[in-house]
């Protein structure tokens, strides 16, 4: 159970026009900063509500709030795991991805079963600094969701077993020197 | 020293090879291009001086002078360059950094920039900017929107009621911007779109400016009764994470892409995740 109500207060208290423009008190910006954390949390299992019921199983959603410094303790250490993009827009758009791995490779599927493009990148030593020991990805991986208008699409993420990787690269090599002997 | 340029479909980005910073932007739908040089600064924050007594916090801004100092002036780099995605690592000093990125089909020009701590120990307030130098001659106009809605026309030293007599040639020229801020002459309008309100300013023709963060050393007497220190975690001062969004078109075109861009970094898609068969996160 959770109510919208909790949020909705915490946002009617930071239209203060301290809150607006962060002239108040540093233990007021605490204050501000609780409130609308702990109204979050109660939106959380709103939209988990939510979503379960539109999707028609209920599961354990989880919400990374530290993304922007690549940092999502489930997507570190799954080797499979979901992700489901909501788009409160009224028109479908086009989203870039990005989400904290540890592996080198990874297969994404889009919500019609098609595989997706995707790339995997190192994390910049830059977010390493700011993150501090928050988390521990290496890598993020990085791929285009298209989602619905006021809608949302599902993608299913999986690690590459590091022996399909190896056997991929290998054939790979293989091709390249047949061309060249061929040539 | 090697010329560092990245590309997507639609727009070009070069950087200097002597400095490392952002050189010039190409719209290549349009064929339009303009040099336009970024670099962070920060105003020393004033503590009063003979002409008043007013010193710069949590209410005033009041830089001592109207030259603020390169964070740097050259500045390491590096780059990632895939099928998805083409970034420019730029590391400006120990706190501050920018990821200058394309991703495949967008228009824009995404600045991931990363600020903080501020560093006081010389016991020197600091407000930092980020400033975009072009040769667009602006005439001492540009645009800043109100609440995402009405953009509005700014002219330097001037208010459009009343008579103004400036006494803070910077800070007298800051406007509250919303979502976004932009410069234009006849041909071509620099559009930066913000992902967080913040103040900016056209302090010089075809410059154009926005506040990313500040940390201050003294109460402003205006209320607030303490300095905007920000200790964050163990008093070491709050690092900041944000975007701008830079693109580059005609004055006739760039609202069509300004609008419905800014709606989309407001009310942004919300990534939720679920575990298929994971394995906890730490064994213990």
């Amino acid at each position: 159970k959770a109510s919208s109500f909790v949020f909705r207060e915490a946002m009617g208290v930071a239209q203060h026009h301290d809150a607006v423009t962060g002239t108040e008190k540093q233990h007021v910006a605490d204050d501000y900063a609780k409130r609308l954390t702990v109204g979050w949390l109660q939106c959380q299992v709103l939209v988990s509500n939510a979503l379960s019921s539109l999707s028609g199983s209920k599961q354990n959603f989880v919400f990374c709030n530290k993304l922007n410094i690549s940092v999502c303790p489930l997507t570190e250490s799954a080797s499979t795991f979901s992700v489901q993009v909501y788009n409160p827009l009224p028109r479908r758009i086009t989203w870039n991805i990005r989400l904290p791995v540890n592996g080198t490779a990874y297969n994404v599927l889009g919500p019609n079963d098609k595989s997706v493009p995707n790339q995997v990148v190192p994390v910049s030593n830059f977010t390493k600094m700011v993150r501090e020991n928050k988390g521990y990805a290496t890598s993020e991986l990085l791929f285009q969701a298209t989602i619905p208008a006021v809608g949302f699409s599902t993608y299913t993420v999986t690690k590459e077993a590091a022996g399909k990787m190896i056997h991929q690269r290998r054939s790979k090599w293989v091709q390249q020197y047949n061309q060249q002997m061929e040539k | 020293s090697k010329h560092l340029t990245i590309t997507n479909e639609h727009v070009e980005v070069s950087f200097s090879p002597d400095t490392g910073l952002l050189k010039m932007i190409r719209n290549l739908d349009k064929g339009i291009s303009l040099n336009v040089a970024q670099n962070f600064f920060w105003y020393n924050a004033s503590v009063g001086n003979s002409e008043s007594s007013q010193v710069s916090g949590a209410y005033i801004f009041r830089p001592d002078s109207n030259k603020p100092f390169p964070v740097s002036s050259s500045l390491e780099t590096y780059t990632v360059q895939n099928d998805l995605v083409q970034e420019v690592y730029q590391n400006f000093s120990s706190w501050c950094s920018q990821v200058v990125r394309l991703y495949k089909g967008q228009r824009f020009v995404e600045l991931e920039w990363t600020v903080g701590p501020i560093p006081i120990e010389d016991n020197w307030g600091k407000e930092i900017i980020s400033r975009f130098d072009t040769p667009l001659k602006t005439s001492g106009i540009f645009y800043t929107d109100s609440n995402g809605r009405e953009i509005l026309q700014r002219r330097r030293d001037y208010r459009p009621t009343w008579k103004l007599e400036q006494t803070e040639p910077v800070a007298g020229n800051y406007y509250p911007v919303n979502s976004r801020i932009f410069i234009k002459d006849n041909n071509v309008q620099l559009t930066v779109l913000t992902d967080r309100s913040q103040g900016g300013s056209s302090i010089t023709d075809g410059s154009l400016e926005l506040m990313v963060h500040r940390r201050l050393l003294h109460d402003d007497a205006r209320g607030v009764g303490e300095p905007l220190f920000e200790p964050g975690d163990n008093n070491k001062g709050l690092i900041v994470r944000g975007k701008h969004i830079l693109y580059l078109d005609t004055p006739e075109s760039s609202a069509d892409f300004h609008r419905p861009q800014a709606q989309q970094e407001f009310i942004a898609p919300q990534i939720i995740l679920s575990a298929t068969g994971s394995k906890p996160y730490r064994e213990k």
